[in-house]
């Protein structure tokens, strides 16, 4: 692998990206989608995230444009140069710019995107039987309307599934008109038009007035391909006419006749010999999502691989079942290290990935005795079975944990297992809630035992329950404890002393004085957003807990350690 | 032999791009666009011996046997679909 001169890279992990326009080669979704991929490919490997923005400056401005786009790197039109991007850095540094006059597809020809239908939105199945006949594009057959359409499985006649391709008379793209159909005719600078066009404009994209008159109103927008469009000729973007009159012969399909280098084509209206008006049939096309992938490796720092098979290699080619070459992973690496630490793992959202062993079963404890049985509440409790076979071990991501009498409490879905600060760390249950706290949901939120009455509470959504003892209060609503009725739930609890306790709700906490006077007085914002799930003190330590980690906050307030919940406070 | 012979015919098509590069030009402009040798001299003049270096790093990089000629192979890797960042920065 190959980095720029300098070593150029980002000096954040947390990169942002903006799309600023589209091509119509493709739906706005599937764009979007193969962009969101590519930069996948690189923060699945590095603790780099990327978050996409839809104003403002980003660090990765993404566009698609033609010939001369205006940062003095021309592209060449069809073929040969697809795309470029430009190292990190400042201003048009970082960013990629995708050559529009290539045919842009997910790699194996046009993948036609439908909208409205009865198929939510899937991709057109060609070819498709409709009426006997086979079809192999849209279609505007079987309507009056003239909207092309396509079957999104292999028979309509049996399935009865279809949408609409993409067509100017269903919506447009980019512009200034939120997306709304062509109106046909529209007038501009006097003349009136029956169809998108280029005129007025040097890049040759195709645009249409979104009202009747665009001089009057101004409001306009670009025109989707068509899955029969033709690149290139004198017609870029105008669909195939089928038939087509061609030196006096009729032609049903694309055709390489005429042509010395073989190349099919097609004319774009009914008779190529009056009109002569035509273009070049769609290829498979470029895969987006590959090219995009390279080219945000440039816009992260890796310049050209000569590995072959390495993304960062400089020809394209396609492959279908993509991944990164260990040539690319070590370039990266090389740049902003691998995935490390827990907190990479949770800021990345991968919650449920790593090793899950099966532990031996810790003995239940005496007292209460660990169920084996279903058991009814009297309450309006849920009842749940318990297993006892049931590691904690097993658990990914428990409901809360909290302290309890001096013991730490690990609870999930109505069952908690309770490790005795007395038994040197051995590990008890399953016990049901139902048994000992019948009143409680099997879902809870938060708990924690006030160190100065020793009154247990427990928080489900926007409800809560104290315990003291065996005697019960609640449900009573959160709102009673002062929060906002906007607050959907409690999601940790830390205690600050006797009769003080911090409330978490995602970046907020509140601070209570007293439990028994139930006021709020402050409402802060934590520094790290949707970060606390539960929390837990444990001799001297807070540990900030969410899905399978912890951080440990010492008395300094300090996070001097992150880890796994089962592994490091389970012992798993 | 029964079938009749249908009679291909060359026709000219209106707006067609043709590229008109012989392949010597196509490489010049290849090698300099992606920094294997220097933008021309005002004088025109570019060495046999600089062409034939900057051939063999293109080939180099691209994996191809390095001939320093401009044989078949390397002519198709120019000719091929490709990223537009420089492989070789000055």
């Amino acid at each position: 692998y190959q980095t720029f001169q300098g070593d150029l890279k980002w000096d954040h992990h947390d990169i942002t990206y903006r799309i600023l326009n589209y091509s119509p080669d493709m739906g706005a979704s599937l764009i979007d989608d193969a962009f969101a991929r590519a930069f996948k490919v690189w923060s699945d490997v590095t603790p780099l995230t990327f978050t996409r923005l839809f104003d403002g400056i980003a660090d990765i401005m993404v566009s698609f444009g033609k010939a001369d786009h205006g940062d003095g790197y021309p592209f060449d039109g069809k073929d040969g140069l697809l795309a470029h991007a430009f190292p990190p850095g400042e201003g048009i540094q970082g960013d990629a710019h995708f050559d529009d006059d290539e045919n842009w597809t997910l790699g194996k020809g046009a993948a036609v995107k439908t909208s409205f239908g009865n198929a939510e939105g899937a991709l057109c199945h060609f070819p498709f039987s409709f009426g006997g006949k086979q079809y192999s594009t849209c279609t505007t057959e079987g309507r009056s309307d003239n909207l092309p359409w396509c079957a999104t499985t292999a028979d309509y006649g049996r399935d009865k599934k279809f949408g609409f391709c993409p067509s100017e008379l269903l919506y447009t793209f980019d512009g200034n008109s939120n997306g709304k159909a062509c109106v046909f005719p529209f007038v501009f600078l006097g003349e009136t038009y029956e169809g998108c066009t280029t005129e007025g404009r040097s890049d040759g994209y195709r645009w249409c007035s979104t009202t009747e008159n665009f001089d009057k109103d101004k409001k306009f927008g670009f025109c989707p391909n068509r899955d029969t469009a033709v690149i290139g000729g004198n017609s870029e973007g105008e669909p195939c006419h089928f038939p087509f009159v061609f030196l006096g012969n009729k032609y049903d399909s694309c055709t390489s006749e005429g042509r010395g280098d073989g190349r099919l084509w097609c004319a774009t209206t009914s008779n190529f010999d009056t009109d002569t008006k035509w273009g070049f049939c769609q290829d498979r096309g470029y895969s987006l999502f590959l090219v995009a992938a390279h080219e945000f490796g440039h816009a992260l720092g890796l310049d050209h691989s000569n590995i072959r098979n390495a993304l960062m290699y400089p020809m394209y080619s396609y492959v279908e079942d993509f991944s990164l070459h260990k040539d690319d992973v070590e370039g990266i690496h090389y740049l902003y290290g691998m995935i490390l630490s827990p907190c990479d793992v949770i800021r990345k959202g991968i919650f449920t990935t790593g090793p899950d062993p099966i532990p031996t079963i810790p003995s239940p404890g005496p007292d209460p005795k660990p169920d084996t049985t279903t058991t009814k509440s009297t309450t309006t409790t849920t009842t749940h079975p318990v297993d006892p076979s049931q590691s904690p071990c097993q658990i990914n991501k428990f409901d809360t944990i909290t302290e309890i009498d001096g013991d730490l409490h690990f609870f999930k879905d109505g069952q908690y297992w309770r490790m005795s600060s007395k038994t040197d760390g051995g590990l008890e249950g399953p016990f049901s809630m139902s048994k000992r706290w019948p009143a409680v949901p099997v879902v809870v939120d938060t708990a924690f035992e006030d160190l100065a009455t020793k009154k247990i509470y427990f928080f489900s959504g926007t409800r809560f329950w104290v315990y003291t003892g065996q005697s019960v209060l609640g449900p009573r609503s959160i709102e009673k404890l002062g929060l906002s009725s906007t607050v959907e739930k409690v999601e940790g609890a830390l205690q600050r002393g006797k009769g003080k306790v911090l409330l978490f709700n995602g970046e907020n906490y509140w601070r209570h004085f007293t439990l028994l006077c139930t006021i709020v007085c402050t409402k802060h914002t934590t520094r790290e957003r949707r970060l606390i799930l539960v929390i837990v003190c444990i001799v001297g330590n807070s540990y900030f807990c969410r899905d399978s980690f912890y951080w440990r906050m010492n008395s300094n307030r300090q996070v001097d350690r992150v880890g796994y919940v089962k592994y490091d406070l389970l012992n798993c | 032999w029964c079938v009749p012979l249908k009679k291909s015919v060359s026709v000219t098509f209106p707006g067609d791009v043709l590229k008109n590069m012989t392949d010597t030009e196509l490489a010049n402009s290849y090698l300099q666009r992606f920094g294997y040798m220097d933008v021309q001299h005002r004088s025109g003049f570019q060495s046999m011996a600089s062409t034939s270096k900057a051939l063999m790093r293109m080939q180099r990089q691209m994996g191809l046997e390095e001939t320093g000629t401009l044989d078949k192979s390397t002519v198709a890797a120019m000719k091929a679909p490709r990223c537009g960042v420089p492989d070789v920065r000055s």
